[in-house]
């Protein structure tokens, strides 16, 4: 673990007494190393060790009898901090219906987390309305209506044949209509690259104005998550990120870069398939989690 | 990045800085970076522009030159197994291998495997009506191990070329679902001894250095003998299949650059390397 590496690395310095700038910056480059591999973001990296390395010599972990532990409560602290102090939950619209889209790369886990949200919106007591916007992928509007069917959830489609900004405007109508407090529209996964398919997510946002526009990210996503997020971010100004897949081995440094890159919270965590493995995100957890 | 530049530490940290972003991983960025200073001390290199051709021949030389066929074999029915983690494009591209293999004149089949997730059969079949093959499935929720045996008997009874079956997405931390995937191999292995010739992991090349665990746990389950890399076409470079060349002597045999049935090429690994330093 990083933890006995940085131990490591301190003790073979105690023989020399105090510590310098220098064993310092060894011991950081334990920490970047540690971060890399969790796939953090090689230029988050390189900022966050400085950030550290400052506070460190602030804090006089070079006086300190146990220097090691102090460079580890500090990263710990600072990747926390980073990750964001607080649990983010959704935002409610004042006048219903409060509309939640999800966005992002394919395969990302946006229709499982549509259903998963719905699910525990109406164990709150609210009454969601899923929409098919995917008009793309093969059975895209299929899968949201079993997930419905087994939530008994209603779902809202209009085939494959009107486009998605057509759907969301008539589902937000569908809802006002039938009493659905909260619509969660699923749209089809995109590149962050592939112009017309963000443009589309553009003008179903100008078109319904979500309260929540949250970017489904896969937890085990490489150095890669900094350039989606930054587009996704650039483009409909997300207000929050669910991070899915976290129920398997993968670090997750992703979820350090899409925060310190778009400064939105992570607000849930895929913990599993079945439609009950949502969970609040936890930053403490994380970040002990990124560090190994 | 190696345009008009001296060979100097800087341009060491570069390089590191590049292959790192292209998911390459840290430790074998390092690795690599270090042949490179020992070439440039022994062979004396001088110009920036010729560490291009030194990082690109290492990079080959764990790759492998050759692009890596498919081990089929004609007249005889072959089995494909496709598996991975979950939403890395399995099933689409079974469908763009199908229809790959059937522009080839081979006599295509497909298996729903996929029992579980909601639709999954539903997303093959049409698949199967795109391309034009027959897909043999159960009801959702049905044993995975039953469809796999009533498409292979299928297979058999049509005289088909070559049969590919898709599983359903699952983590490689999940010990049942593992096993599950060792059942379903020794159903093939049982029903069709000596006809399943791939065994394929797709990998998402947005995947980080998760892929080297994934490649690691699905091999020593599932016995895989090679990699279809999907989503190329993104910005994500898959540098991850270098060290998992270097670890598990696994080929990329295939890539995904697209959604549409022809997006699937087979990998050049000049192109990969070349790719990973624009
Ligand atoms: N283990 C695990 N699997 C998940 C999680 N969330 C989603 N999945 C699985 O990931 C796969 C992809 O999920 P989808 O919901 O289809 O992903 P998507 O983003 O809608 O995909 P596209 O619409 O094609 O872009 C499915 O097999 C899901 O069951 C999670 O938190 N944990
Ligand atoms: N851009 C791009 N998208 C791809 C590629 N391959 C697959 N996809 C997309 O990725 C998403 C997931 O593909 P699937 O084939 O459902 O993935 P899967 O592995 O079968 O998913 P599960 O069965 O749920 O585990 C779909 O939206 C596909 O269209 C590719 O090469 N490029
Ligand atoms: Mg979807
Ligand atoms: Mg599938």
């Amino acid at each position: 673990s990083l933890g006995e590496k940085l131990q490591g690395v301190f003790k073979k310095l105690k023989g020399q007494g105090k510590i310098s700038e220098k064993d310092l910056k060894t011991a950081l480059r334990e920490v970047r190393v540690a971060l890399l591999e969790a796939d953090v973001n090689y230029k988050v990296v390189k900022d966050f060790i400085n950030n550290v390395n400052e506070r460190a010599l602030g804090q006089e972990v070079l006086e300190s009898l146990t220097p090691g532990q102090q460079v580890i409560k500090i990263v710990n602290d600072e990747l926390t901090k980073l990750m964001g102090g607080f649990q983010s939950k959704l935002e409610i619209s004042s006048k219903p219906p409060t509309i939640i889209m999800m966005v992002g790369l394919q395969g990302s886990g946006k229709t499982t987390s549509a259903g998963k949200l719905g699910r525990l919106l109406k164990k709150q007591g609210r009454r969601p309305l899923l929409v098919a916007c995917d008009i793309y992928r093969p059975a895209a509007i299929k899968q949201l209506q079993v997930l419905g069917e087994q939530l008994d959830i209603p779902v809202f489609s209009m085939g494959n044949k009107t486009s998605p900004v057509d759907i969301a405007r008539a589902a937000i109508n569908h809802a006002a209509y039938h009493g659905n407090d909260i619509v969660i529209l699923d749209t089809a996964g995109r590149l962050h690259i592939d112009e017309a398919l963000m443009e589309e997510l553009s003008l179903i946002k100008k078109q319904v104005n979500p309260i929540e526009i949250l970017l489904v990210v896969d937890a085990m996503t490489g150095q890669d998550a900094v350039n989606v997020a930054e587009k996704f971010n650039e483009l409909l100004d997300l207000t929050g990120v669910v991070l899915t897949k976290l129920d398997g081995d993968t670090r997750g440094g992703a979820a350090l870069s899409v925060k310190a890159v778009t400064g939105k919270p992570v607000k849930f965590v895929g913990m599993g398939e079945k439609l009950d493995a949502l969970e609040p995100f936890h930053p403490d957890r994380m970040a002990s989690r990124i560090l190994g | 990045v190696f345009s008009g530049k001296k060979i100097d530490e800087e341009l060491f940290e570069e390089l590191e800085e590049v292959l790192i972003q292209g998911d390459v991983g840290v430790n074998t960025a390092i690795d690599l970076v270090e042949i490179l200073r020992e070439r440039v001390k022994s062979e004396k290199i001088k110009e920036a522009e010729q560490l291009r051709q030194v990082i690109v021949e290492e990079i080959i030389n764990i790759m492998g030159e050759e692009t890596s066929a498919l081990n089929l074999t004609p007249g005889e029915l072959n089995i494909i197994l496709i598996v991975g983690v979950n939403g890395v494009g399995k099933t689409t591209s079974i469908g763009k291998l199908a229809y790959k293999l059937k522009s080839e004149g081979k006599r295509v089949m497909l298996g729903a495997g996929d029992t579980f997730r909601a639709a999954a059969i539903d997303q093959l079949k049409v698949w199967g009506q795109r391309v034009g093959v027959d897909v043999i499935s159960h009801k959702e929720g049905a044993d995975p191990a039953a469809v796999v045996y009533d498409a292979i008997q299928a297979a058999n009874a049509r005289k088909i070329d070559v049969l590919i079956i898709d599983t359903a997405g699952r983590l490689h931390t999940k010990v049942n679902l593992m096993e599950e995937l060792k059942k379903i191999r020794r159903i093939i292995d049982k029903e069709a001894s000596g006809a399943l010739k791939e065994v394929l992991l797709v990998l998402d090349a947005t995947t980080g250095q998760n892929a080297l665990a994934q490649a690691n746990t699905f091999g020593q389950a599932a016995g895989v003998t090679g990699v279809i890399l999907t989503k190329l076409d993104g910005t994500a470079k898959g540098g991850v299949v270098i060290g998992i060349k270097a670890e598990q002597n696994l080929p990329v045999k295939l890539v995904g650059v697209g959604e549409k049935m022809e997006d699937l090429q087979v990998f050049r690994p000049q192109d990969f390397v070349a790719a990973l330093f624009t």
